[in-house]
């Protein structure tokens, strides 16, 4: 699977996912990529990109969480992300990138690595493999 | 901030003894989606611009499980699934079960801007992609040495799990009335 999400110079949010699904998968089984709110999700708070295990990812409609949680409780993305990552999805489920409509970026999981990176126009470039 | 741009290639057990010269090929990929996304914010391009094309640069990449370079289905076959979605008109387009277009991240975008719908799947996204320009390949296309062996491992480890457990074994635990714990829903 991979992801990508971007805020603009209009202040625009968007968000972006593409999966080969799971090796072995079996007869029409669908993850969470193509549904909107669970591996794929942007607001007007929020733009969510999500990666792991499928079934548990929709199963907490995790994008949808993240932008609900932002907005209704109110909470910063850092806030939101270990609300998902920690209290609602289990350990090795799942990985997530975000960015919110200031350009706070968020890259996080509770799995042992993600492929991942990210980039601002104030500089700051990263790229990373584990934790 | 002006812009502000993150990616990602999947996350999961990644083996940390992975050959230095692998983890350098991963990190300078991503370094590249990266400066396919950073041009495009720079010169004010959109985020749905950005989106799409770094997602097409990942998908071309075999060394991702989207695109070329995409699991292998039980079957053999290569499904692939794709979404996008604006966060200010909070519009969406999604594609699922896709064996012939060659990326679909923009199909699903076609499906966002050029379709009443959010999403197509199978056959349906099939049909959809021939009334639009989208580039189209065959199966072959997706195949890599990798994941085809990764794939027969899983079938392997499929026949020799049935051979242990046998059928009895692998009906599903009993429903919560019957003091099951598994969920059903």
């Amino acid at each position: 699977t991979v992801g990508c999400v971007a805020l603009d110079k209009e202040g625009k949010l968007a968000a972006g996912t593409s999966t080969g699904g799971m090796t072995n998968k079996k007869y029409g089984r669908v993850g969470d990529v193509p549904v909107i709110g669970a591996g794929t999700y942007a607001s007007d708070v929020v733009a969510v990109s999500m990666t792991g295990w499928g079934e548990r990812i929709m199963e907490a409609v995790s994008g949808h969480t993240v932008s609900a949680y932002m907005k209704h409780k109110p909470a910063s993305l850092e806030e939101a992300a270990d609300y998902l990552l920690r209290e609602v999805l289990e350990p090795g489920e799942a990985g997530m990138i975000a960015v919110d409509r200031y350009g706070n970026m968020l890259m996080d999981m509770n799995t042992p690595g993600m492929f991942r990176g990210m980039s601002d126009s104030e500089d700051h470039r990263e790229v990373a493999i584990w934790k | 901030k002006d812009w502000a741009l993150v990616i990602h290639g999947g996350a999961g057990v990644i083996s940390q003894d992975m050959a230095d010269s692998v983890r350098q090929a991963y990190r300078a990929d991503l370094g590249e989606a990266l400066s396919v996304g950073e041009e495009i914010l720079k010169g004010g391009g959109s985020s749905l611009d950005a989106v799409e094309q770094v997602i097409t640069f990942l998908e071309d990449n075999p060394r991702f499980n989207a695109g070329k370079g995409a699991v292998f289905t039980h079957d053999g076959g290569h499904e692939l699934d794709a979404a996008i979605m604006a966060g200010d008109s909070r519009t969406a387009g999604a594609v699922t079960g896709i064996r012939t277009v060659k990326n679909p991240i923009s199909l699903a975008r076609m499906v966002m801007e050029h379709s009443e719908h959010v999403m197509f799947a199978g056959e349906g996204a099939e049909r959809y992609a021939d009334e639009r320009d989208v580039e189209r390949v065959n199966q072959d296309y997706f195949y890599t040495e990798r994941r085809y062996r990764a794939w027969r491992r899983a079938i392997k480890e499929d026949e020799a799990q049935s051979s242990v457990l046998g059928d009895k074994d692998r009906s599903p635990a009993p429903a919560p009335s019957e003091g099951g714990d598994r969920k059903f829903g």
